[in-house]
């Protein structure tokens, strides 16, 4: 899974 | 990518071209908050400032280039179109925004992820999103007229936000170590700003009335 702060959200 | 998380891209998409439709094909922004455009034009270009330099997935590069392309395109319709920009209600949407973009950007600066642009950017757009509806509400309950396409933006865009906040659920028992209390408190804020409005739309569809804010 992406690392945490990854902004994967729009 | 969950279900919660791509239904609420989905209306949050279908608000904005719903709107977008309306003002192209109808050639009129009557009952729509200049105000509230502009500040989803900041959100949306203060968060996706990494659009280019961090690649997140094809869905999501599309995505933020759909959203900037139609924020920033009502935006023009409604102030620079020659038949629209008439129908701009501006005696009415005289909300002060910087009211609201001035303590936001000052909340960002003191908490953050991370105190780096894009970080403080970002949070700054995750406040400013969160307050953004308050002038096309107010607006409302000034002109106490709700057209059912204007009803119809608040309504996806609130669902938009219900359903971020079941995706938030899901991610945090799915996902071990998923936690953005920014992203959160804000969202539970901006969806309880909705609350009101959603109580008097479903009353007024319930009661097969016209909707009728409160004084």
């Amino acid at each position: 899974a992406a690392p945490d702060n990854v902004k994967d959200e729009l | 990518m969950n279900v919660f998380r791509l239904a609420g891209d989905m209306t949050h998409l279908l608000s904005v071209v719903v709107l977008l439709l309306k003002i192209h094909t109808i050639k009129s922004c009557a009952g729509i908050s200049l105000k509230t455009q502009e500040l989803y034009a900041v959100v949306f270009a203060a968060r996706y400032l990494d659009l280019f330099v961090h690649f997140v997935s094809l869905y999501n590069t599309v995505m933020k280039l759909v959203f900037l392309a139609s924020s920033f395109s009502i935006v023009w319709y409604m102030k620079r179109h020659k038949i629209v920009r008439r129908t701009y209600d501006k005696d009415h949407d005289t909300f002060r925004h910087y009211v609201l973009v001035l303590p936001c950007l000052l909340l960002a600066l003191l908490i953050n992820e991370k105190f780096t642009f894009r970080e403080v950017m970002w949070a700054f757009s995750i406040y400013l999103e969160a307050v953004a509806i308050f002038p096309q509400l107010v607006l409302l309950q000034r002109t106490r007229n709700i057209d059912n396409l204007t009803g119809q933006y608040v309504f996806f865009l609130g669902a938009y936000r219900v359903l971020y906040i079941l995706n938030w659920i899901y991610r945090y028992f799915t996902e071990p170590h998923f936690v953005h209390w920014i992203s959160w408190v804000a969202g539970i804020v901006q969806t309880l700003l909705y609350a009101d409005f959603f109580y008097y739309y479903i009353m007024s569809w319930k009661n097969n009335v016209k909707l009728e804010l409160p004084a």
